[in-house]
């Protein structure tokens, strides 16, 4: 028989974790007209069984986080990653002297999930 | 940090499809279409986020296509013209009316100044003229539209990606007023890149692309390049030159059209929107399960 770990505390859990970050303080202000800055957001934390269910996660990650709970060792828990992103649009000029609006796919994290 | 790039931002510039920041020398005003085409696209991101439900195809926007202006892209830039007005507004005789880029008159001699009291009539388009059996016809010096204004146009195309697909390239022409009259025309040709400039060369390597008439009151005038097949679907030259005309019409006196020549001379601003699809930045719309 194996006893389940005692469940993580809540900030340790899966989520997104938001940063923003602004052009001027790494001196491209000058260059970019806008935005300011932009999100630069980062899925942190960790999938545990049971949790999982909870956590936006795929079928075959609860399947993992079960395995991992029976056999720690073989089975690595799931991963904590990006799902779900939104894109950017910036506003700069290039080294021509050229005003450029240019648009980022997939860019911004706005939600995790266990995979 | 400020200072000495570090790799972090060399990867991020690089995932901006930047090689290194850019330095700009006299930063510009920001062009009001760029400016609406941002908020635009900032207005459509802050409205998706707030939905956040599952969108399908049709509501979504697109994730690489520019709905202002119609065209599939990721990146459109409004490039400054660097080329230099020749003539400030004086009027000339004219180059090329009533002939094609091959005729005669549009490889002729350099321009001379036209007796603007003289009145300006078209020659008939086909230069010869029937001989009458037995006679003889005085053929008259063709009388030719004054040239009003001649403007070298040249873009730096340098800074777009060789794997950028154009999918729009606009001249975007705009001057005060517009013409003064009717019977005014615009012609555009395409000249060789600056190494060749020169009096003699421009003459004779430009070619016509184009005559439109110049109507009074229109200010801004659009020139799609795509259309008139000067570019290709493929990649951009790394630099385009062009020659802008506006020859003059008739019915104004010498004064007058020389005083419009000179006001339309010093208002005209050339710019071109391009705008590009990068495929490796831009993945067809997923459709959802």
């Amino acid at each position: 028989r194996t006893v389940a770990p005692a469940a993580p505390a809540p900030d340790r859990i899966c989520r997104p974790h938001q940063l923003y970050v602004s052009f001027r303080d790494v001196g491209w202000h000058d260059w970019i007209i806008a935005p300011r800055g932009f999100m630069a957001n980062y899925c942190r934390g960790s999938c545990p069984f049971p949790l999982a269910t909870q956590l936006n996660s795929v079928n075959h990650a609860i399947l993992q986080s079960l395995m991992h709970s029976v056999a720690p060792a073989q089975t690595p828990l799931p991963c904590c990653i990006p799902v779900r992103l939104s894109p950017i649009s910036v506003l700069f000029y290039d080294n021509g002297d050229n005003v450029v609006l240019r648009h980022y796919e997939d860019m911004v994290v706005d939600e995790c999930g266990c995979r | 940090q400020p200072g000495p790039l570090s790799p972090q931002a060399v990867a991020l510039l690089r995932a901006l499809g930047l090689s290194e920041p850019p330095a700009p020398r006299q930063p510009r005003p920001v062009p009001p279409l760029l400016w609406r085409l941002f908020r635009k696209s900032q207005e459509k991101l802050a409205a998706a986020k707030e939905t956040q439900e599952p969108q399908g195809p049709e509501q979504q926007a697109q994730p690489c296509r520019v709905e202002e202006l119609g065209v599939p892209g990721n990146i459109v830039r409004l490039v400054p013209d660097r080329g230099k007005l020749r003539n400030q507004g004086k009027l000339l005789s004219g180059s090329r009316a009533g002939g094609g880029a091959d005729s005669p008159q549009a490889r002729g001699p350099p321009r001379h100044r036209l007796n603007p009291s003289r009145p300006v009539t078209r020659p008939p388009r086909a230069p010869c003229l029937p001989f009458p059996p037995g006679g003889s016809v005085q053929f008259e010096e063709p009388a030719l539209a004054p040239l009003c204004v001649e403007k070298p146009l040249f873009f730096n195309l340098s800074a777009l990606a060789p794997q950028e697909q154009p999918t729009l390239v606009r001249l975007e022409l705009a001057c005060a007023r517009g013409a003064p009259g009717p019977g005014w025309e615009l012609s555009l040709s395409l000249a060789p890149g600056p190494q060749l400039w020169g009096w003699q060369a421009h003459w004779h390597h430009r070619q016509l692309l184009l005559t439109q008439p110049l109507l009074p009151g229109q200010d801004t005038i659009h020139l799609d390049l795509l259309d008139l097949g000067l570019v290709g679907p493929s990649a951009l030259p790394r630099n385009l030159s062009l020659v802008l005309e506006i020859l003059a019409g008739g019915g104004g006196d010498g004064n007058g059209t020389e005083a419009a020549c000179t006001s339309l001379g010093r208002s005209l601003e050339a710019s071109l929107l391009v705008v590009t699809l990068h495929p490796q930045q831009c993945r067809p719309l997923a459709r959802r399960r």
